[in-house]
């Protein structure tokens, strides 16, 4: 399962 | 990406683009406080330490680079420059910033989305970020007028952040787990703080007058 983004927003 | 984000971070840019310009072309930074630029410093490097480790694209790496170049860029040309440091408001720029850092800090401690240094240091970048523009409002009520630029530069920078909340609504319609509401809470009260000033922005824009603060 891949690794949901942390965080995707500046 | 979508389009409110986009228009949030470029209007985030443009804000440090006017602060740039404003330091570079009146060799002053005046009516500008030190203690928000180096709060905001703070903010992009504990918020960006993914930034080798977890590349999203080169949008995002690009944009946080700039984002910790410049304010670091700005502290240090308030800080050393000769010209620019004489024009610092030192004795107007009082406010107690080392107990946002505080508050901060130990709001992250206890609420974060999991308890990792990145994520507790991400949660307080969240949190400084909503108060760090505290330091710059109290500056300018207190030096009454304001001049073209600042007023500019503090617009830009609260309407950013206004602008991520639509970015989060429409994130939130899109896909109902979505959900960040550490980020979300904290924008909320991050817009909330310029209320007022966007009240005083508007209305010397409608009266095509200076702008000012109540003392």
């Amino acid at each position: 399962k891949q690794q949901p983004r942390s965080h995707d927003e500046l | 990406m979508n389009i409110f984000r986009f228009l949030g971070d470029m209007t985030h840019l443009i804000s440090i683009l006017i602060l740039l310009l404003k330091i570079y072309a009146t060799k002053s930074c005046s009516g500008i406080s030190l203690k928000t630029q180096e709060l905001y410093a703070l903010v992009f490097l504990t918020r960006y330490l993914d930034l080798f480790t977890d590349f999203i694209s080169v949008y995002n790496t690009v944009m946080k680079l700039v984002f910790i170049a410049s304010s670091l860029a700005i502290v240090w040309c308030m800080r050393n420059h000769p010209l620019v440091r004489r024009s610092y408001d030192k004795q107007l720029d009082t406010f107690r910033h080392y107990f946002l850092l505080l508050a901060s800090f130990l709001l992250a401690l206890l609420l974060h989305e999991k308890f990792a240094f990145q994520e507790v240091l991400w949660a307080f970048s969240i949190y400084l970020e909503a108060v760090a523009i505290l330091p710059q409002l109290v500056l300018l009520q207190r030096s009454g007028n304001v001049d073209n630029l600042t007023g500019q530069y503090v617009f830009f920078l609260g309407a950013y952040r206004a602008l991520y909340i639509f970015n989060w609504i429409y994130r939130y319609f899109i896909d109902p787990h979505f959900t960040r509401w550490i980020a979300c809470v904290s924008g909320l009260v991050q817009t909330a703080l310029y209320a007022d000033f966007f009240y005083y922005y508007f209305i010397s824009w409608k009266n095509n007058a200076k702008l000012q603060l109540p003392a």
